[in-house]
């Protein structure tokens, strides 16, 4: 009770989310084109614990307390993740949208949700071709599920948790057809 | 010309997701 969006802000985000996921195809050569940073190192498909702090951050991953960033030389993305932008998720194939999906949601299994988490797993949703390949069906699903999870768990209802996680199983359930997953509306 | 700034925006999907996320709150 209190958690449930109602049925017309679930309607609005699959909307926005059909929106979002169009101009990302329609933009993709673009952004594919774009020179990326040298600091941008984006791991091999098959680099677990690489992705993991490539999206993540080195002080989230390790869980370890580091120094302030010194604010001059501005923000180390090595320290707290890269950001999802269109110029690297675009680099990005089928292949690897769905195992980076895979290895945070190892993570997500066994940590907090955080926003740079939401935000990269918004992202990979985003990049995510329909029809679903079987495994990529199969990560969704197990993914609105533990938002569910941690949802329960969670204490103070206007937490901006709440929002992200209503918001990845609204676009799960309403936008990739998991209709069984779907919050009833409040 | 929103189309065009939309092709320039590398952040496109962070605000996107920043965005949904703070509209659960207004609604």
């Amino acid at each position: 009770e209190g958690y449930s969006p109602t049925l017309k802000w679930q309607q609005q985000q699959v909307a926005h989310f059909s929106a979002v996921r169009q101009s990302l195809n329609k933009n993709r050569n673009h952004w594919q084109s774009q020179h990326l940073d040298s600091n941008v190192a984006m791991p091999k498909s098959e680099d677990e614990e690489g992705w993991k702090k490539f999206c993540l951050g080195e002080r989230l991953y390790s869980e370890i307390e580091m120094l302030p960033d010194n604010e001059n030389l501005g923000v180390d993305y090595i320290k707290v993740g890269f950001p999802p932008l269109l110029s690297i998720v675009s680099r990005m194939n089928q292949a690897t949208v769905t195992s980076v999906l895979e290895y945070l949601m190892s993570w997500f299994g066994e940590k907090p949700f955080t926003p740079e988490l939401g935000r990269w797993l918004y992202a990979l949703l985003a990049c995510l071709e329909k029809p679903l390949l079987p495994e990529a069906h199969s990560l969704i699903r197990q993914l609105a599920r533990r938002c569910s999870e941690v949802r329960l768990l969670e204490e103070n209802k206007n937490e901006e948790r709440i929002s992200a996680l209503n918001l990845i199983i609204c676009l799960v359930s309403r936008y990739f057809d998991q209709y069984d997953l779907a919050d009833e509306p409040s | 010309q929103s189309e065009d700034s939309d092709v320039w925006d590398d952040t496109a999907l962070i605000k996107a997701y920043d965005k949904a996320v703070a509209s659960f709150k207004d609604a």
